[in-house]
């Protein structure tokens, strides 16, 4: 499954 | 952002205060492994590569240059204050750099998102990060007296890590396609490897003791 979220977090 | 992860970051800020304050103010840095806080440095220097190029909010970008400036401060503390460098306990603090490093790096290149070099250093810096305490825990079983201070640290890291968690399962209600596999299943790990310190740091809590972990 591919990561949908661009990075947005620390 | 929902409540878990500002408190997880408020953590995470508040366990470098308590690191700084014990370098900075008591001038000792006695029970701190160097070699976790250069692998938080290189962490830090690897993930934050899009702070000029990805903007985020401004809360995110402020949060990155306080994470890069009080990393690289603190290993320069550890390493060159003439006073706090000769508290390092340089001979118990052993472990590897590259036995971290090259595994990690190695998994970035295998499972990522994107072959780019920015994506590449990221996910290398998610896996680092999982595995950078590994010398600190190994530092504190060989400590015989572990302070207030130090024992604080690694339980406020180990909170934050606990507060991603609660933050991404609420992300994962909350948001409609929301999912991060590389980031979870690492921030598991992450969090797995406080679960012993936990233990003890709570068991010496209640029973009023000063904080042992057994060897």
């Amino acid at each position: 499954t591919e990561d949908t979220k661009e990075h947005d977090e620390l | 952002m929902n409540i878990f992860r500002l408190c997880g970051d408020m953590t995470h800020l508040l366990s470098v205060v308590v690191l700084l304050l014990k370098i900075h103010t008591i001038k000792s840095c006695a029970g701190i492994s160097l070699k976790t806080q250069e692998l938080y440095a290189l962490v830090f220097a690897t993930r934050y590569l899009d702070i000029f190029t990805h903007h985020v909010s401004l809360y995110n970008t402020v949060m990155k240059i306080i994470f890069l400036g009080t990393s690289f401060t603190i290993v320069w503390y550890m390493r060159h204050h003439k006073v706090v460098r000769q508290t390092y306990d340089k001979e118990q603090d052993t472990f590897k750099h590259y036995m971290l490093i090259i595994p990690c790096f190695a998994l970035a290149l295998l499972i990522k998102t994107k072959f780019t070099p920015l994506e590449v250093l990221w996910t290398f810096s998610i896996y680092l990060e999982a595995v950078a305490i590994f010398p600190q825990l190994v530092l504190l079983q060989r400590t015989k007296n572990i302070d207030n201070l130090t024992g604080n640290y690694v339980f406020l890291l180990g909170a934050y890590r606990g507060l991603y968690l609660l933050n991404w399962i609420v992300r994962y209600f909350t948001e409609k396609g929301y999912r991060q596999w590389i980031t979870w299943i690492s921030g598991i790990v992450q969090t797995a490897l406080y679960a012993d310190f936990f233990y003890y740091y709570i068991k010496c809590w209640r029973n009023n003791e000063k904080l042992h972990l057994p060897s």
